[in-house]
């Protein structure tokens, strides 16, 4: 565990609360995609598989439990509670996310570390990660204006997966062995994907005025 | 080839 790594986790953590947080203490999700919160739900679940066979530390398991029960609990909230839902902005959270799925599936049939169910669910579950939160920024686009709860929750992802660079970067350095390829390659092309958001994201709080992303 | 190292990364 390192410095970095450790950051991420946290980060990544905080940005569910403030999620969470936001759904509860609102009980409003609009301008949040249901559409990314099943990707990332997914995600956990095809990554944790491991999780009652291979005890890494307390830590990683306590975390893994936390990360798929919250994202589970967002889909609920999202899908089944009758206030909550009401609020969903449904014809704007169009993003076709199956294509998303099986494109991921097939990727990691073909590109993995090793041909077995676990390590393919491990590759999809990195693959569906990169890509998970394109449903949210389309619907940040469309609806135009970012409440701030929503906008910090995006922000907090990516400030995640920029910390797990700067751990894969520490790891390639320090350890003999470096196989994260996978990882490093998939999280490169993730944070990319928030570049843009970033931007705008600096934008807003240097100019001190409300985000608003080109239609 | 060598068994791929457990996934220790969340």
């Amino acid at each position: 565990m390192n410095i970095f790594r450790l950051a991420g986790d946290m980060t990544h953590l905080i940005s569910v609360l403030v999620l969470l947080l936001k759904i509860y203490a609102t009980k409003s999700c609009s301008g949040i995609s249901l559409k990314t919160q099943e990707l990332y739900a997914m995600v956990f679940v095809a990554r944790y598989l491991d999780l009652f066979t291979d005890y890494i530390s307390f830590y990683n398991t306590v975390m893994k439990i936390v990360f798929i029960l919250s994202s589970l609990a967002i889909v609920w909230c999202m899908r089944m509670h009758r206030v909550v839902k009401r609020s969903y902005d449904k014809e704007l959270d169009t993003f076709r996310h199956n294509i998303l799925i099986v494109v991921c599936f097939g990727v990691a049939v073909i590109i993995n570390e090793k041909f077995t169910l676990r390590e393919v669910f491990w590759a999809f579950s990195i693959y569906l990660e990169a890509v998970a939160i394109l449903p949210q920024l389309v619907l940040l686009q469309r609806s135009g204006n970012v409440d701030n709860l929503t906008g910090q929750y995006v922000f907090l992802l990516g400030g995640y997966r920029a910390f797990y660079i700067l751990n894969w970067i520490y790891r390639y350095f320090v350890e003999q062995r470096f196989s994260r390829w996978i990882s490093a390659i998939s999280g490169l092309i993730q944070t990319a994907l928030y570049a843009d958001f970033f931007y705008y994201y600096f934008l807003s709080w240097k100019n001190n005025a409300k985000l608003h992303l080109p239609a | 080839s060598e068994q791929p190292q457990s996934h220790d990364e969340l």
